[in-house]
């Protein structure tokens, strides 16, 4: 049965094959604009899969990095990922803003950046949040991934305990999935912007998490989310409030954006998506692509304040 | 796969950081008790908890001892869960 891209359904949760089936589909239909990059294997030896948007202008262009799903439970951030690479291809060419961007910048998407997990959320436990890594003589399984990062590792608001969902792992990016990221994004080089997204709790946010010090740009970043908010709720009334991590959720150490922000890249959010805590982690299907529609008016909004501040 | 029959997420409400200790202590207790869904950060944010059915009791009579206001946010973690995996299914089909 030839597969495509077009028959997908993207209001619904998919198992990884499916999405990686849906990837290859992807690709081979958006050839002209995009391409599909591994950059590691996980743990149990899975691919890393990105997704690379260019319009060309060679490897060191500038680019957005995007990425979902480092927290296997929260299904809604893959499901917005795979609906946003559908967007980006769509608007190319319509929507002034995103061409404008791919025009001048390229934009990763790493849509399953934790895919141990997601396939054992499907598997055996769904409520199942880390990786799947293992180390001799250590009881428990897993590492939270978005405490793994060089930055504040090993800080408040991560755990040492083996056992604790929010596990830190051995030592800064122990873990393959994380690695994998760095080595990409340090060897890239040109990385401008990085938003990563979680749910649940409907919060836009900024560096830093395992700090309460305010970032050296943080009067820009909150502007920035400001608006993006704004244009979020335009879309469908839905309410974000945002502001740094620290300050708007909990201290977090060893978290992806604060590595980035630490790594030069200025504008670093992290989106925690719908909804406030009705259904939380078990999102009904019938939210994904409202959730996605509104999430993405927001990152067009900061992909046009990166067009306008180059740096 | 896991069942969660019968498992709640209780939504509760920290009135100040003594409250939110008391929550936090209830992380290390094993075997494990609670999966925090939304973990204890500051009494202006709720506190979102997964509980197993068979610690239900335990836990909400620690609530109720320590006065931490709770409200029952999932009922049945089960029943969701067999909705999301009929929609999955239907989709497939």
């Amino acid at each position: 049965l030839e597969r495509s891209a077009s028959s997908f359904s993207y209001s619904s949760y998919h198992t990884l094959e499916e999405i990686y089936n849906w990837i290859d589909s992807f690709v081979t239909e958006h050839a002209d604009i995009v391409s599909k990059i591994q950059i590691g294997h996980s743990f149990e030896n899975r691919s890393i899969l990105v997704l690379k948007f260019s319009t060309g202008g060679g490897s060191e262009r500038q680019a957005v990095w995007i990425d979902t799903g480092i927290h296997s439970r929260e299904w809604i951030t893959h499901a917005t990922g795979i609906w946003t690479a559908k967007q980006i291809v769509s608007e190319y060419g319509k929507d002034r803003v995103l061409t404008n961007l791919l025009d001048t910048m390229d934009i990763f998407l790493e849509i399953v950046s934790n895919p141990d997990g997601f396939a054992f959320t499907h598997s055996m436990n769904r409520l199942w949040r880390k990786n799947r890594s293992s180390q001799p003589g250590v009881p428990c399984i897993g590492v939270d991934l978005n405490r793994n990062w060089r930055s504040g590792f090993g800080g408040n608001g991560s755990n040492d305990n083996p056992c604790s969902e929010t596990y830190r792992g051995p030592y800064p990016q122990s873990e393959p999935e994380v690695s994998a990221v760095v080595n990409f994004i340090t060897a890239h080089g040109n990385i401008k912007a990085l938003i990563s997204i979680h749910s649940y709790s409907q919060m836009l946010m900024y560096p830093y998490g395992h700090s309460l010090e305010p970032v050296s740009d943080q009067e820009e970043l909150h502007n920035l989310a400001k608006r993006a908010v704004q244009a979020l709720y335009k879309v469908h009334g839905i309410k974000y409030i945002y502001g740094s991590i620290s300050t708007t959720l909990y201290v977090a150490s060893g978290i992806t954006v604060d590595w980035a922000y630490d790594s030069g890249i200025k504008y670093c959010f992290s989106f925690e998506l719908r909804d406030t805590g009705r259904y939380g982690f078990l999102l009904p299907a019938t939210q994904i692509v409202p959730t996605a529609e509104e999430m993405w008016m927001a990152i067009r909004t900061i992909l046009k304040h990166i067009l306008r501040h180059p740096y | 796969q896991m069942n969660f029959t019968g498992d709640q997420v209780l939504r509760v409400l920290a009135k100040d950081e003594m409250q939110l200790r008391l929550l936090r202590e209830l992380e290390g207790l094993k075997p494990q008790k609670v999966d925090f869904w939304r973990g204890p950060a500051r009494p202006s944010l709720p506190v979102d908890m997964r509980v197993p059915f068979s610690a239900l009791r335990d836990v909400k009579g620690y609530l109720e001892s320590h006065g931490l206001s709770y409200s029952v946010m999932i009922k049945d973690i089960q029943v969701l869960l067999d909705q999301e995996r009929e929609a999955m299914a239907r989709s497939r089909r």
